[in-house]
Parts: structure tokens; sequence; C-alpha cells
């Protein structure tokens, strides 16, 4: 049977922090990009 | 972030890279329509200025922070990233936002549970101190949409972020809209006084009733009251919860005759875009046959008085019970908007009344979805609502689920659904945006923290069966049944089940005399797939530029059967030849310039001492020949 809904979000509300740590990016507090090659706060 | 350097001007260009995903580029475009209401930051497509920004889809959702001055400045909304609020977020970074809980007095707020971090996450939450970010005297805001929740880098289940007041646990990280005092810190720090698409709010809180008028062109007029007899009790902006506070306008219909009017103008308005909504909650307390007709009283150079023109008849307004209403206007000269009650026939021991008006240049939702009684829906199992069926513009017939059958999360789902025009229309259905709003139903536009999602049909979308997912629903979708008992197809529908939590849901004014509205609207974004504007073009195009490589971001095109390089270019700057290898600049033509100048400056120069050498040399001969036959005596006279 087909199911009724197409879950967009898989039953999970994801956060922007979620959706790039599941992505393995390590960015600076999560959603920074900064200057120059090293993105973690030194 | 610290620094004028790191300031945009008010207008930010942008491009909205080919990347991004159909549905992104439709809800970055209604993230600039929110900063455009409620801020003095304005977007506008790239033209060839200096820094812009680069909006693409990228891996993930992120940004830089500030204006780096880098020429293209990237923002990346990647997979699931595109939702309104991530858009913000990620573009009040670009403008030079930091995340809320990094401020230098974050600990007088909320406890960091540093046990509970990843391992190595933990700079993740680090402060600044107010050398290198300033809170603009913004006290800490837990509704921010730059804050994280309290979820963030944990390495269990257990909250990382705990507030030092416990009912904004679930508060921080809510992703609905800008807060307050985001649109205060930004209008702080970008000096704004006012915005692209907001006019007027009124809730007739104060004695001026925000300017409006009554007219002289009229037999009656509108009271400013805070209760009627006949109804409503109290108003719509406070519901009656603050004594000798709560007012709203009310045109008396059982005091006049049956044709009698009663005209409220708005004060003067002055539009920049030439197209507004008005939004305004009414209730009837008199006879069904009264009515609301809104005019505009526009003005021109020829007409000093104003011409009134009737935009809208509003008739069969339901009687005991608020509702809200939508009017679109177009205007493009000053202008004033005009509430006409007009006495109906029958008997009436009321009248109109109105409150919560607000004026904005924008685009009004297409359908609105009144929920009544609400709260009964709630905590009930196997609840699951659906709309009335609306028709987009193109024509496609469609209805909204709103799920409320799971304890925690409330879900949304957008289903096509067989219609009138189906035979007309185009199967798969192509591109069509479908944005679903839970109004927040606060007086004031600029305060609303609505809660948005946007999902767009993809004509190539399969589904588990094999169908086209978005195909004909009388080919496709199941057998479902009106409340008049009429059969239809309803396809699968498509949103989500984590649209907002129950708990979010009864906080704001979401829930307001116990009536929910959800926004909708469908409207056709296939003008925003390149690709697909002009295919015919685009694959003549491809053939003849496979053999062209355009350098330095150069686009191939053809024309008259050749393809040519069009080249980027600035304010200052250009590239040029015919791979758009070379590049020039305002610059080098100052140089060119003022070489040129002092190459003939030199070139004069030395003509100039040639000559006078030659001269000096000639005359010099010819005074010591003179002098050889000269006497002292006239040498000293001469």
């Amino acid at each position: 049977p087909t199911p009724e809904n197409f879950d967009v979000d898989d039953g999970i509300n994801q956060d922007i922090f979620d959706i790039n740590e599941d992505l393995g990016l390590d960015l600076f507090e999560g959603d920074i990009r900064l200057d120059g090659v090293q993105e973690r706060n030194s | 972030i610290t620094g004028e350097r790191y300031r945009w001007s008010h207008t930010i260009p942008y491009v909205l890279d080919d990347s991004l995903e159909m549905n992104a580029k439709g809800v970055i475009l209604d993230a600039f329509e929110r900063y455009h209401l409620k801020t003095c930051i304005e977007f506008k497509p790239w033209a060839g200025e200096a820094n812009y920004i680069s909006v693409f889809k990228g891996s993930g959702c992120w940004s830089y922070v500030g204006n780096r001055h880098v020429g293209k400045q990237e923002i990346s909304i990647g997979t699931n990233c595109d939702r309104i609020a991530t858009v913000q977020h990620e573009f009040l970074h670009a403008l030079g936002f930091w995340h809320e809980q990094s401020r230098s007095d974050r600990d007088d707020y909320v406890s960091i549970i540093w046990d509970r971090i990843n391992s190595g996450k933990e700079h993740n939450f680090n402060t600044y101190n107010d050398q290198e970010s300033d809170s603009l005297n913004v006290p800490y805001d837990y509704t921010s949409v730059m804050h994280y929740s309290k979820t963030a880098f944990q390495n269990g289940t257990e909250p990382t972020i705990v507030t030092k007041i416990p009912e904004f646990m679930d508060v921080i990280g809510q992703r609905l809209d800008f807060s307050d005092y985001d649109i205060l810190k930004l209008n702080r720090l970008y000096n704004c006084s006012s915005s692209l698409s907001f006019m007027d709010s009124c809730n007739f809180e104060l004695e001026n009733v925000c300017g409006m008028i009554q007219s002289s062109a009229d037999s009656a007029d509108w009271q400013r009251v805070s209760q009627v007899p006949g109804g409503p009790e109290n108003d719509y902006s406070n519901m009656g919860q603050c004594k000798g506070s709560g007012f709203f306008m009310h045109f008396d219909s059982s005091s006049v005759n049956v044709g009698a009017t009663a005209l409220l103008e708005s004060r003067i308005l002055y539009p920049k875009r030439g197209f507004q909504c008005l939004q305004f909650y009414l209730y009837n307390s008199g006879n069904e046959q009264d009515q609301l007709n809104i005019y505009i009283r526009e003005y021109s150079a020829g007409n000093v008085n104003g011409t009134l023109t009737l935009v809208e008849e509003i008739k069969e307004i339901p009687i005991g019970s608020w509702k809200l209403y939508h009017v679109t206007l177009k205007v493009t000269n000053k202008f004033r908007v005009v509430f006409g009650g007009i006495r109906g026939s029958g008997s009436s021991s009321g009248g109109l009344s109105i409150d919560d008006v607000n004026l904005s240049e924008t685009q009004c939702p297409h359908h609105v979805w009144h929920i009544k009684n609400f709260t009964q829906f709630i905590g009930s199992p196997n609840v699951n609502l659906y709309s009335p069926p609306f028709y987009s513009s193109k024509g496609y017939a469609f209805q909204i689920q709103l799920t409320l059958n799971n304890s925690t999360n409330v879900g949304i789902y957008f289903h096509l659904i067989s219609g009138a025009n189906d035979d007309q229309l185009q199967w798969p259905c192509p591109w069509q945006q479908a944005t679903m709003t839970l109004l927040d139903q606060n007086s004031d536009i600029r305060q609303r923290m609505s809660n948005q999602r946007s999902i767009t049909t993809d004509p190539s979308m399969i589904s588990d069966n094999g169908n086209y997912f978005w195909d004909r629903p009388s080919k496709v979708g199941a057998l479902a049944v009106f409340t008049n008992g009429t059969q239809f197809r309803r396809g699968v529908g498509f949103g989500t089940s984590a649209f907002i939590t129950h708990e979010r849901l009864q906080s704001r004014d979401f829930i307001k005399g116990n009536d929910v509205y959800i926004l909708s609207t469908v409207e056709d974004i296939s003008h925003l797939n390149s690709i697909q504007m002009e295919p015919i073009i685009s694959s003549i195009t491809d053939d003849l530029c496979t053999k062209v490589s355009c350098e330095n971001d150069g686009i191939c095109t053809v024309h008259n059967n050749k393809a040519e390089c069009r080249c980027p270019s600035g304010e200052d700057w250009w590239y040029m030849g015919e791979r758009c290898e070379k590049r020039g600049s305002t610059r080098d033509t100052i140089v060119i310039a003022a070489s040129s100048a002092a190459a003939a400056f030199a070139l004069m120069l030395i003509v100039t001492l040639v000559s006078v050498y030659y001269t000096r040399r000639k005359y010099r001969k010819k005074t010591s020949s003179n002098t050889t036959n000269m006497s002292p005596e006239n040498q000293h006279a001469f």
C-alpha cells in the first residue's frame, strides 16, 4: 500500500548543527566558516 | 562582530547559484521578504558590485561572519537547509552576527554543561569579550533565531545548555522567525529607521487610532470601543485580557437606516513597491446583509482630494466571531485605505467591528484555512485535519493536512487532489512551490514569529511504487471523500512530521481565541530553474559552447550561431578578450592616462631643452664673433 505521507524530515527535526555534524563538517561553532584554512577556534 | 569594516551597505547584492535546489531558491526569496518587512536590509540581484553574496548548495548550512570584502562571499544552503529560519540565520551571520550564546554575558543566563558535550566540541561554546563582539545594549535573547538549541553538540541525550529560567529550556534554538531582539540588534547595527515593505499596523489601543479619520462624505461614524452589547465582548488584540485596554473600531448598524454608510480612512500612506496586502480581523454582530467595502483613496497631481476606488466588497460576514481577512491592493501613488461599513436590510442588534489592521507591501497568501475550536483536537488520538480544497493560480487542486496524532510534534503535508482543471494541466506537476504558514496572531505584523515550511513539486520525482510522485491524483491518488459525500482522489502528502512541537504550538499567539490560521500560497517557481527556462537555447548553447571555454567566470552564449564569451564586469573592473582572459579596470585606465601624460610631458621637455641648448649655442657663437670686433668701452656700455 502507498503510504499516505512522505516525510522530508524523516520524523526528526534536525537543527542546523545536527545537519552539519551528520555531514562530518567541523565548522567553527557548527556553521561558521572562517577566513583561511583552519575552521576551528584555536 | 565589532568593526565597521564588516558591515554591508543596506542593499546587498546576491546571486542564487544554479546548484541550489528549486525549493531552496524559493525559500531564500521568502527569507529576503522577511528582511524587507522587518529591517532596512534589502537584497537585490548582483549587477557587478565589488562585493556580493553567492548562495549555493554546498555541503551543509554555513556562512561567514560579516562582510569579508572578498568579492564573491559564499553562503551554503545544502540539503535539509531549505527552511526559512535557517536561511535567516545564515544571512544574519553574513550581516555580522555571532551565535547568541557566545555573548560575553552568556553565563548570567545559561549554564553550559561541559561534561555532556561531545569530546573535542567544547570550542563551540566559547564566548567573546566585548572587544570582539557587541550586544548593542540589547538584553540576552532566548528567543533569538541565532541561539543554539539545548541539544547542540551533546554526547548523550541530556541537554548541553540549561537556561537559568527553566521556561526557556525549549525556547532556545527555536527557528521560527526573527525575534524582537534580533530585529532590534540588526536595526541598531545598520542604523535602520524604516523598512522596504512595512506600511502600517494598528490595534486601536491608542486614542489617536493610528491617525485614522472619519470621512465627511458618509452618514455614520465608526467608534473606538472596548466592547459592544451585541458583541464582540472584547477586542482581538488582547482578547480582553487587560482591563482598561483592548480597543477596536465599531460601526453600529443597529442605530442607522438601511443603506447608511460609515467611512473610516487611514492616514496617508506612501507606497514604494506598488503592491500591498491589507490584513485585518472583522466581527459581525449586526446582520448577514451588512457588508464591509474596502476602498482606496488615491491622490495624484491632478486630483488633490483623491479618487475613491472600490477594491473589494466583503459580504456574508459570519455572525458572532472574529475572522481574518486579506485584501490585495495595487497602489502606486500616495493613498489612504478606507473601511466602508454599510447597513444592510434586516434587523440588527450590533454592527461591524474591525481590529488588528496591518498593511505591508508584501504578497497576500492565496488561501486561508481557518480552524475553529482548535484545542478540542489537541491530545485526541488519530486526529488528522484536512483543509478545504483549494486551487492554485495555475489551476492545481490541493489540500493541506495537519497531523496532530503524535504526542510531541505536529506535522503538515501538502496533497495534490483531483480537480476540475486536471485535463488542461501539465502532469507530473512541475515546480509548484507550496508555502504553508502557521500564523502567529500577534496584532503587529512586525512582531509575528510565524512558523513556515515550503515544499516544491519536482516532476521527475519517483515514488517507491514506480509512479511519478506528482502525477495526476486521479491516476496515482487514493480515494477520499469530502464531508458533503463527494468522492475525489488524493495524492500522497509531501511535508514534515516535525512542523512544530505541541509545546511551541501552544506558545505565542498561534492559537488565539481558540482559532488557528494556516496560510497557504502555491505558486509556479519554474522561472527560478535556469536550465528549464530556455531548454532549446541551452541545448544549442551546450553544443557550440563545448569547444569554447571562458576564463574568469565568463559565460558562453550563442550569438548569430557563434559561441561567444560574456565576461563579468563590476563597477570599476571588467574582463575582456575572446576568452575573458584580460582584466581591465578604471585604475588601469587612470594609470595609462597618467603615464601618457607624463611621457608627453617628458618628450616636450626634452624638445624644449634641446631647442634651448641649440639656440643658446648658436647665440654664443654669434656673440663671440661680435666680441672680437668690439672695444672694451663698447662692451661695458653694452
